[in-house]
């Protein structure tokens, strides 16, 4: 028997919309300990992993290991019947499973909409991915990481990220022209939330297509910051972090000439 | 032309 019941109903209609671009079907796999999703996108450079512990859930419930084939699309066009204040409460048996209850629960309790979806055999391939010390990691507002991408798109489809000392520079060259955007780090005691905060082992520069990165800002709403970590010649990996777990994107570089 | 490996290139499967 799997049950997991979110107050915070709204976080999960959030963070459907953060995936459902870049992967069409996935595994949620669910164990004592949560709730978890990896899955790459169609042209394996783009992988997304995704964290919801048990404690986050209340209840949470679940005897044993197992996992729940979802169509992204369908479950995302299910929970956009609950409410954003809603408690939302997911239900399986078990391994033997063919579709997962959904209710929605309205914060006065005298509205509750029951919704099954039907789940799918998925067999996917499971990346294990090692712990990194990374050459640089930029914690920065979701929201400007989110407006420099958006607004370099404009000028070409990939963007190099360049971190020294205390900048970071994205930079977009394409046949109309070019533009850059630098960020030098801040500190901001009464809004950390606001600063830019560079650890640099050492200097990075890095190609990436935007067209990914345009899609991992889908988790701009799950966290007002972004974390960026990047090596030379290893895939990038931006990161949400939200109270009851994390949404990771990872994006293979652009390399060589 | 800059080339883009998979994931997997990075990333052993287990």
């Amino acid at each position: 028997m799997f049950e997991a019941r979110l107050i915070q109903g709204g976080l999960l209609k959030k963070l459907l919309e953060s995936v459902k671009e870049l992967v069409t079907d996935a595994n949620f796999d669910c164990s004592e300990s949560g709730i978890a999703l990896q899955a790459m996108d169609n042209s394996h450079v783009a992988l997304v992993s995704l964290l919801l512990r048990s404690e986050g859930f209340d209840p949470y419930r679940c005897d044993r290991g197992f996992s729940l084939g979802v169509n992204l699309n369908s479950l995302n066009k299910i929970l956009k019947c609950a409410g954003n204040d809603d408690i939302i409460t997911l239900r399986a048996d078990d391994n033997s499973a063919d579709s997962l209850s959904l209710s929605f629960e309205n914060p006065n309790n005298d509205r509750i909409g029951e919704y099954e979806l039907k789940l799918m055999d998925i067999d996917q391939e499971h990346l294990s991915i090692p712990e990194t010390d990374y050459d640089a990691t930029i914690i920065m507002p979701s929201a400007e990481f989110q407006r420099i991408c958006r607004d370099l798109t404009v000028v070409s489809e990939s963007v190099t990220i360049d971190v020294s000392k205390d900048t970071i520079k994205f930079t977009a060259e394409g046949e109309l022209g070019s533009g850059n955007i630098k960020l030098k780090s801040t500190s901001s005691i009464d809004k950390p939330e606001e600063s830019v905060n560079i650890e640099l082992g050492q200097d990075v520069s890095l190609q990436f297509s935007l067209k990914y990165l345009m899609n991992f800002t889908k988790g701009t709403p799950l966290s007002e910051q972004v974390i960026l970590c990047l090596s030379e010649k290893m895939p990038l990996l931006v990161e949400y972090k939200m109270d009851i777990g994390y949404i990771r994107y990872y994006l293979a570089p652009k390399i060589g000439d | 032309v800059k080339e883009q490996y998979s994931l997997e290139f990075y990333f052993n499967k287990p």
